[in-house]
């Protein structure tokens, strides 16, 4: 991306790539994320991108396939009638192989999909953003429309790539669709191939601990492979936060501090503030609403959200009589894909777009077909009824594009806990990272055109933390994927969205917190967990095991109080009168270090940790119990939350808690 | 009778997959000094586990005269995924190895 890793410091003279020999590496010293392969399932791989190259100048920079790494590529992919095209792999790509028998194999997508490639090539652009946002090259050299934004590199940018398209495209690339079964191959065949490392930028279940993507993870990650998924893009309506297994990392997207500001200002004078990517000033020129502006028979909600052909039935909805030379006043709408609406004006002669959300979406940089500047929903009245008027007109300024905002907030799209599944004894999702208005490589074709573009959406936050994971395993490659995933956590800081980080809505925003790669270098102490440990925690929350594990667990001691899996979180979905959780701490350092607790927040729960001091050697682990009391004056029934922190004076190892509380 | 077409299901059967697999003689080592799976599909112990899990789905599949399936999972997830009736995944899902039967669904990029 081309400002995120400064936003996470990983370019500080401390930071994780000065730490692992720089975003390069040198002629013969690794660099950030040396050899770590991240598997990326998703809509396949654009392969001619500078970001997946294994050469600089020509000359070749990464050399084989990491030691133990199996993958191949898909022989080589079709073009046209009867011409077969190179190989799509290099030693920076290492694997490109696809899965469509859910379509009807390369039969059923060729019907269904005439435009799609038969190949792990990327028609949508969203599998190439994703790869290179975790793992692309450093220092590549943006070109096109986003070329103002100079240079982007992956969050692990010595990562390799292992692509596996499972999702294929829609005509316009607004989205890429795929099934489950087509999923779980990818999955099954990069744990085969041996990655470290999966990015799952794909929608999933927020009720089923067990849904097959997600018991394919909890063997992946039992494998020793770091997860990162989506949290989905549903808010701000709480309680629907999806990827619930606690074996993976469930990230939740927010903003970062580059601004792209524009305006307009209306010819009587009022002036509106959004979020633009006009490269220049346009008008001042008449403007005109698009239910105005619309062509005979079209609808008013056709031509105000001013639908292109593509999106209304084969019909234009505006007029290029009424809307030639003009500012047309658009509506955000419905599902379509926000540059088609500019894409309508530019097509009908318009010369500007003011973009106005219909309701509290999101404002997103998109590179638009004219000047446009997107606006909140409750700037519409006042811009509509102006527009009404004889003569209205209005100028869009030329955006500013500029770095060191105020971030992070959340976004406005990324889903929200509390957990469905689980009873709120899981916490989800468990981190935020950047995931609005990324600029990354993407795939020409769905993407008009373009070799580089922005897109908003957990899809974008979760290859953030895929590239820290290769990062931090690249640091420290005994760790585990829980102790990176503890890691993670137990560093993050609070989003900036108003609430106190006690306040449980927050917590169900950020989890445990927005990422600090730094930080996480060096956490102290880390929550571990594994296979026994999920299964113990599926046997308390689901029937769906079977009982004899089930029994041979409780029978060694083992607790299945869901509350009770060594996460890094806290959650109790219903707290009877008093509870008593349990956790186990390992050191991580190389010195024995002495911890002190301390919790804030959960306002009229009695809240008592034991021991309240840890004393822990090198490699070694501590365990606390804390014990949660429902008293008068608790508040029963709403969620309660807080913070329990242990310090060592040098280490914050921090822990959200949330719970119900019933007396 | 639109009920009863026949659709996609994954079918996840009992024994563990690959990558959770500690029996056997030989038993399964990493081979990889870190992270990544701890299997070489390649290493003879694990293609016989291999075959030995697609024997039973195999089998599985043949006691509900089901279709042809469409992909045999061994690595991560144990499993098949089969076109069949609902009649026919009601019937795998009773069988003693079957954990669970899930209609195959739609997912798209977040």
């Amino acid at each position: 991306t081309s400002s995120t890793e400064g936003f996470l410091g990983l370019d500080d003279e401390d930071g994780l790539w000065a730490q692992l020999g720089g975003p390069t590496g040198g002629k013969k010293t690794p660099g950030a994320g040396e050899d770590i392969v991240i598997g990326v399932i998703d809509s396949g791989i654009w392969p001619e991108v500078a970001s997946f190259s294994d050469r600089s100048d020509k000359k070749l920079v990464y050399q084989g396939k990491p030691q133990g790494f199996r993958g191949t590529c898909a022989s080589a992919e079709k073009v046209g009638d009867d011409s077969w095209d190179a190989n799509l792999c290099n030693n920076k790509l290492v694997t490109a192989q696809y899965f469509n028998a859910a379509w009807g194999g390369d039969e059923g997508v060729a019907q269904q999909l005439p435009w799609e490639f038969l190949s792990p090539r990327d028609y949508n652009g969203h599998g190439t953003h994703t790869a290179s946002t975790a793992g692309g090259n450093h220092g590549v050299d943006v070109t096109g429309p986003a070329a103002p934004f100079g240079e982007i590199s992956g969050i692990a940018p010595r990562a390799r790539i292992a692509a596996y398209k499972a999702l294929w495209s829609v005509e316009d690339g607004s989205t890429a669709t795929g099934y489950t079964s087509d999923m779980v191959a990818a999955i099954d065949k990069a744990v085969a191939d041996g990655v470290d490392v999966i990015n799952y930028s794909v929608s999933g279940s927020s009720t089923d601990f067990l849904e097959p993507t997600e018991a394919a993870f909890l063997n992946a990650a039992a494998a020793g492979i770091f997860i990162a998924a989506s949290a989905g893009n549903s808010g701000p309506d709480a309680a629907t936060v999806a990827h619930p297994g606690p074996w993976l990392t469930t990230v939740a997207a927010g903003t970062h501090d580059r601004t792209t500001t524009g305006a307009v200002v209306l010819g009587n004078g009022a002036r509106f503030e959004g979020v633009s990517l006009s490269s220049a000033a346009v008008g001042p020129a008449p403007v005109i609403t698009g239910a105005a502006a619309r062509l005979s028979g079209v609808s008013i909600g056709a031509g105000a959200r001013c639908y292109p052909a593509s999106d209304n039935n084969g019909k234009p909805a505006l007029d290029p009589a009424k809307v030639a030379g003009k500012i047309v006043l658009c509506e955000r709408g419905g599902d379509i894909a926000r540059v088609n609406s500019s894409r309508a004006v530019a097509e009908a002669g318009g010369v500007g777009m003011i973009f106005v959300n219909a309701f509290g979406n999101s404002l997103n940089a998109d590179f638009h077909s004219v000047p446009t500047v997107h606006l909140q929903d409750t700037e519409w009245s006042a811009i509509s009824a102006y527009a009404a008027t004889a003569g209205a007109t209005a100028t869009i300024e030329k955006a500013v594009i500029a770095n060191g905002g105020t971030a992070p907030f959340t976004a406005e799209f990324s889903s929200r806990g509390p957990l469905v599944a689980g009873n709120g004894d899981v916490l989800k999702p468990d981190v935020i990272a950047p995931g609005q208005d990324i600029l990354a490589a993407v795939a020409p074709p769905g993407q008009g055109g373009m070799d580089f573009n922005l897109m908003s959406g957990t899809s974008m936050s979760a290859p953030h933390v895929a590239g820290l994971a290769a990062l931090l395993q690249d640091l420290h490659p005994d760790w585990s994927p829980m102790a990176i995933k503890s890691a993670l956590m137990t560093t993050g800081s609070d989003v900036l969205d108003g609430e106190a980080n006690t306040d449980p809505n927050l917590i169900f925003k950020q989890g445990a917190g927005h990422v600090q790669p730094t930080s996480a270098a060096d956490p102290g102490l880390v929550y571990e967990s594994g296979v026994d440990d999920w299964t113990a925690f599926l046997c308390g929350s689901t029937r769906s095991v079977s009982g004899t594990a089930c029994d041979d667990l409780e029978a060694g001691g083992r607790s299945l109080d869901p509350s009770d899996l060594n996460t890094p979180s806290i959650g109790i979905g219903l707290l009877d009168g008093t509870q008593t959780v349990t956790r186990t701490v390992t050191n991580v350092d190389d010195e024995a270090a002495t911890y002190s607790a301390t919790v804030s927040g959960l306002a009229g729960v009695g809240v008592t940790v034991e021991p309240s001091t840890l004393t822990v050697a090198p490699g070694e682990t501590a365990s606390y119990s804390v014990t949660f009391a429902v008293g008068e004056e608790t508040q029963l029934f709403d969620y309660l939350a807080g913070q329990l922190s242990w310090t060592d004076g040098t280490h914050t190892v921090r822990s959200p808690i949330v719970l119900r509380a019933k007396q | 009778s639109e009920a009863a077409q026949p659709q996609t299901y994954i079918v996840q059967m009992g024994p563990a997959p690959v990558v959770a697999y500690e029996g056997g003689e030989k038993g399964l080592k990493s081979t990889k000094p870190r992270g990544g799976a701890k299997v070489d599909p390649a290493d003879p112990a694990v293609e016989a586990y291999s075959t030995h899990l697609k024997g039973q789905q195999r089998a599985a599949l043949a006691k509900v005269k089901g279709g042809k399936p469409s992909y045999s999972y061994v690595y991560s997830f144990n499993g098949f995924a089969a076109e069949l009736t609902p009649a026919q995944a009601a019937e795998l899902e009773a069988q003693p190895d079957v954990v669970s039967v899930h209609p195959d669904e739609a997912v798209e990029t977040d």
